[in-house]
């Protein structure tokens, strides 16, 4: 066909990328003057290799995809599939949970990284100052992540220089582990730049409660709630007047006092017909 | 939180 043409020089391109060396999207901008948004592979310091999605677009570009939180059941309490949480039940005397937060654990693929879990070594190996965030509707292929996107964000202010370079060294120092500490023991809160959305439309991704007692424009690492468990990301928000982050911070350790364990701990609330207004 | 946040991926990138 017609097609086969233009497939096949499309094919041979992106073979081409697998002959680049280097640790990050970044790297492959500045290496290779490539500037081109998809899949590229990428070697760690000890030279695993691994394929990875880079947006090159953002910002300037050179932002790489490490992880991806994917909630496959709302409804499941710390159950399979909560690898950012805990797979293990709700239990206290696992406060860590599963601890990919801070492991080198790695498990699924970039492009199946809006239908489940997702960690590369990137996670732990790059050296990074700075972190963008998606929130992409699940099962939405890679392609179409970008527009699909429902808040697109990223820091500016090179904080990650201060906590070791990447979120395995920031989360050694700040362990998203139950019990570890008070709401006022939260890590750091940075200020965020959009690139989709705006402060309002945060505040109306989370439900009406929350919206009383956090402050969008921010990403927020280790929040600690009422009850001290721990939950790793509030992402766009930092919790400001209260602290009953599990309605709207992501992953987090073993053991929520009130049975809320989960890698979007208890985002669904209400939606049993309980209180009303956190959902 | 609304159903478009809980049935959307949070993807995580480094520069």
């Amino acid at each position: 066909s017609l097609n086969l043409g233009t497939n096949f020089e499309h094919l041979e391109k992106l073979r081409n990328r697998s002959t680049y060396v280097a640790r990050s999207c970044k790297e492959i901008i500045d290496r290779y003057n490539e500037h081109e948004d998809g899949l590229y592979f990428l070697t760690t310091a000890n030279g695993m290799v691994y394929q990875t999605f880079c947006d090159m677009t953002t910002a300037g570009g050179g932002w790489t995809l490490v992880a991806s939180v994917h909630e496959n059941s709302i409804y499941g309490r710390c159950t399979v599939g909560d690898r950012w949480s805990s797979q293990q039940g709700n239990n206290a005397n696992l406060p860590d949970g599963d601890g990919n937060w801070s492991n080198r654990n790695t498990f699924g693929a970039a492009e199946g990284a809006t239908s489940d879990d997702f960690k590369n070594p990137g996670y732990y190996d790059i050296m990074a100052e700075d972190i963008s965030v998606w929130h992409v509707p699940n099962n939405v292929p890679l392609e179409h992540w970008n527009l699909a996107a429902i808040l697109r964000y990223h820091t500016e202010t090179h904080f990650l220089r201060l906590y070791g370079g990447n979120l395995f060294q920031m989360f050694m120092q700040y362990p998203v582990r139950y019990n570890v500490g008070s709401p006022g023991n939260r890590g750091p809160a940075i200020p965020i730049v959009y690139d989709h959305g705006d402060k309002e439309s945060t505040k109306n991704l989370y439900g009406p409660n929350p919206r009383g007692e956090f402050e969008p424009g921010f990403i927020t690492f280790r929040a600690i709630n009422n009850e001290r468990a721990a939950m790793a990301i509030c992402s766009g928000v930092k919790p400001v007047r209260a602290y009953n982050t599990e309605h709207y911070c992501i992953g987090g350790g073993g053991y929520f006092l009130t049975d809320q364990c989960g890698d979007f701990p208890s985002f669904d609330w209400d939606r049993l017909g309980r209180e009303q207004g956190w959902s | 939180a609304s159903k478009e946040m809980t049935e959307a991926a949070v993807l995580l990138f480094y520069r």
